[in-house]
């Protein structure tokens, strides 16, 4: 229903807006509904993304970095998430093009979620390996079967990517 | 805490029973490539429901069963049994603790189970209904959804502001 | 023209089998030239990937892992490079997806490329950087102006993620 | 050697005059996300005559001119000088050493120089006819290119042995 996209919608820009400043500690970003002429945004809108990192001007968003490009998707799907939390949520190696710094604001954000929230966060990055409370290790001798083992973190350690 | 644990058997690479207890807390999974994490994430998706085969990297559903490897014969059925603490009664049902199982034969054959019972796949779909599971746009992100989201079309964005309504 | 389709096909061809038996340290791997009914594969086919990591059947490739797919590709790139070497090859973060093993897989066959070839890696890994004969460190500092410095190897690894 | 160095200025975020030297081997190139490392690689896509704005992440080719930024005003061209090292002969020139140079001006007027001449961009294209440089389609893999191919359909893929013939 069209009131319902429009409350959605602006309860999701006001999240994406306050994600984006802290997952890029500044910065600022908006989300737009637009339409082709003679359209309704509301029902025929598509959603444009407005990012703008700090100390940058604004861009077109194709031309942000591999990095910043995730990020700014992650903002928007945390954004998403706030304006309707799930208990449980899984991420699959989303850190993947973050660099260090960016992986410890991700972490930050994270842990407000996990009071609420029940995660499972696949990763090959040791740093987002310390959210753990309880790590899995999944290995594969050689005969295409999967085996699940509980470690502890500094077997983890070594599982997981020096590189 | 929410679910409490997965169970897969003869699902894609876990051939042998495997469980995969959660916690309240975060749980981190690690291995090399190709061990077979994310298809963990898959069996969580298709035990709350997932019809799409190509959302689990499959052509056809039954791609889900253990094919066999160099050491293992394939085998003729896939089942997952997902248990969750429903104490708070976050479902909309009077059970403390409800356990979902799916089924897949060769055949093409499906069965599925509530606490054990035979039921359809539109009930557990009516069981998740408004919690932000089983539509998997946000609260299950596969490798590559953020990827997906920048080079998007405009208008191919406005089915994530459509499912969080 | 078909006749030089055709011979560069078998020549890539036999190069990718070689190099995913490289990277992958086993198993085997095929390109096919597939058209549909009635069309001439040389002129109209498209290219179908086959590919079997040791241990494993053969499958659709879709069911690879994020990591695996990520190695085919790879093979398949340096296959066409192998055919036709270009004097200079840069490469932008390729090795992302890889775990060690993977990476120092990858970064063997590399070493044999980089005889005949100048390249050019850009990286988040520090197991790649182990590649470098020389190292440029880019630095923005808020002002959104790029700066690039010679950077010796201590210097570079504060720079290179430790996730 | 081929490559001896390349000169970006006014280029994406290569404001200042940055000038990277090459060597022989292997040049590793680090630094944190945003830092500008893909934009090297875009100058030199761009310089050896690169025509396609999307190629570079831009929706025009004016996109490449340095934009501004919080601290520094926008400039108004973009130039790349490429420096080649020409002694066995690789590129059909009698110059030991030969330099391209590539001018945009917002108006979207552009320059390009070889060897301090003015030429047409057509000449910098035929010189590296047949080198597998210019046709980026595999010495120059810019990130996200290894994704794409695992996910292109088979019909696309072709374009690669079409490339490489
Ligand atoms: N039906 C099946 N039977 C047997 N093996 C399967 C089946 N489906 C998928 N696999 C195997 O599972 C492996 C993929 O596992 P998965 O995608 O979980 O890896 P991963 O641990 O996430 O790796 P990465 O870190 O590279 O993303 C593939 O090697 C694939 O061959
Ligand atoms: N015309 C321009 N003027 C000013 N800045 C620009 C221009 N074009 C691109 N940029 C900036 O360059 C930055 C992107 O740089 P680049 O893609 O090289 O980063 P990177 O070092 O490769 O990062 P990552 O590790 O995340 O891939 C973006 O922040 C973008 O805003
Ligand atoms: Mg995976
Ligand atoms: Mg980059």
């Amino acid at each position: 229903t069209r009131k319902l996209f429009h409350e959605t919608f602006e309860a999701v820009r006001v999240h994406f807006i306050e994600m984006f400043r802290r997952l890029f500690n500044g910065g600022k970003a908006d989300l737009i509904l637009e339409a082709p002429e003679g359209l309704d945004p509301l029902l025929d809108g598509g959603i444009e993304i407005l990012a703008q990192p700090p100390g940058k001007k604004l861009q077109n968003i194709q031309l942000m970095s591999g990095g910043e490009k995730a990020l700014t998707a992650i903002a928007l799907l945390f954004a998403l998430f706030l304006h309707k939390p799930s208990p449980f949520c899984i991420l699959d190696e989303i850190d993947a093009p973050l660099d260090d710094i960016n992986v410890e604001r991700f972490k930050t954000v994270l842990r407000e979620f996990n009071e609420k929230t029940q995660f499972v966060i696949i990763t090959h990055n040791k740093l987002t390996m310390e959210l753990a409370d309880a790590l899995y290790g999944v290995t594969m001798e050689e005969s295409g079967v999967s085996k699940l083992v509980s470690v502890r973190f500094e077997q983890a350690e070594q599982m997981v990517d020096v590189g | 805490m929410f679910f409490k644990r997965i169970e897969m058997v003869g699902f894609k690479s876990f051939a042998t029973r495997t469980v995969c207890d959660f916690i309240p807390g975060t749980t981190v999974v690690v291995g090399p490539n190709g061990c077979g994490k994310s298809n963990i994430l898959d069996a969580i998706k298709w035990v709350v429901g997932e019809q799409t085969a190509s959302q689990l990297r499959g052509k056809k559903m039954q791609d889900v069963i253990f094919s066999g490897s160099a050491s293992f014969k394939p085998l003729g059925v896939a089942q997952v049994t997902l248990t969750i603490d429903n104490s708070t009664r976050i479902l909309p049902s009077d059970y403390e603790e409800i356990q979902i199982t799916r089924r897949l034969f060769r055949s093409g054959e499906s069965e599925y189970l509530l606490n054990k019972t035979p039921c359809r796949l539109r009930d557990i779909h009516n069981l998740f209904l408004g919690t932000g599971i089983g539509k998997s746009s946000y609260s299950m992100l596969e490798q590559g959804r953020v990827g997906q989201i920048i080079g998007a079309k405009p208008i191919e964005r406005r089915f994530l502001i459509e499912e969080a309504a």
